[in-house]
């Protein structure tokens, strides 16, 4: 089974 | 006082149409260094970041950065009314709650100006560091829209791995599996039919088609596409923007649990 991670998992609030 | 003059304004017909599915609201932000965006999808597992220099306009004034908060598919319906070859001004005042899209017909006998309202838009800026990428493919960016457009009717998601041998576009579903394998090729007529792939280390991801197919709403807008992979990040899928700025999709992998 496959999990789709975020965007937000990845790159950080400027 | 903003003033953005683009020549060439169907590129921005285009930009929009290929931003429109992707994204509702955004902020286009104006500098000195050009007009900008970065966005999220509503379920942020894509972010799209277009730039477009200010050195590609033919006029561009833009007194202090402003962030003009925009509903995308309205934008979209105006330059719509926007003839091909029109040329395409951006008007907006310091503290305006709308921006003004002026249309010029090539020959100057048609003028037209649309206002639409501003909105205020909560927008998260996420920063994107620089990455190395294990692999690098450079491919027709009508082939790529193709491949993706075909797997997407057999499955949903699709693992892209690079090898020595190529780039390999896999999917599955019920009905059966399906492989494309594409090689690099530089013996073409045309420096856009080219195939480059740089490799560093082979890499393999899953991505959900549903997006690579959105992303390639931007095929119009340039003869290639550039995918940039490293295990373990989002992929990204750039496409240029004439000689004057990109448009960078950038979509999270899916991970075995």
């Amino acid at each position: 089974k496959r999990h789709q991670k975020l965007i937000t998992e990845f790159f950080n609030h400027s | 006082m903003l003033e953005l003059r683009l020549v060439q304004g169907g590129l921005l017909k285009k930009v929009l149409d290929s931003l429109k599915d992707l994204v509702n609201d955004a902020n286009f932000d104006c500098s000195a260094t050009g007009f900008s965006l970065q966005a999220m999808d509503s379920s942020h597992v894509a972010l799209v970041a277009l730039l477009l220099r200010s050195e590609g306009f033919e006029h561009y004034r833009c007194d202090r950065n402003l962030s003009l908060g925009m509903n995308l598919s309205n934008m979209a319906k105006m330059l719509k009314c926007a003839g091909n070859d029109d040329i395409v001004t951006i008007k907006a005042d310091d503290a305006a709650d709308s921006v003004t899209f002026m249309f010029e017909s090539p020959n100057q006998d048609k003028i037209a100006d649309f206002d639409m309202k501003l909105m205020d838009i909560d927008s998260e800026h996420l920063g994107i560091p620089e990455a190395e990428f294990q692999a690098i493919v450079r491919m027709p960016s009508a082939e790529f829209a193709r491949i993706c457009k075909d797997l997407s009717t057999i499955g949903d998601t699709v693992v892209i791995s690079v090898t020595k041998e190529g780039v390999k576009f896999s999917t599955r579903g019920d009905i059966g599996t399906a492989n494309i394998v594409c090689r690099h090729n530089t013996s073409v007529d045309k420096p856009e039919e080219a195939t480059i792939i740089e490799m560093e280390e082979t890499v393999s991801l899953t991505f959900a088609l549903r997006y690579m197919n959105s992303f390639t709403k931007a095929t119009p807008l340039a003869n290639q596409v550039t995918i940039s992979l490293s295990s373990d990040l989002p992929v990204v899928v750039e496409y240029k923007v004439a000689e004057m700025g990109h448009i960078r999709f950038y979509l999270a992998p899916k991970i075995e649990e």
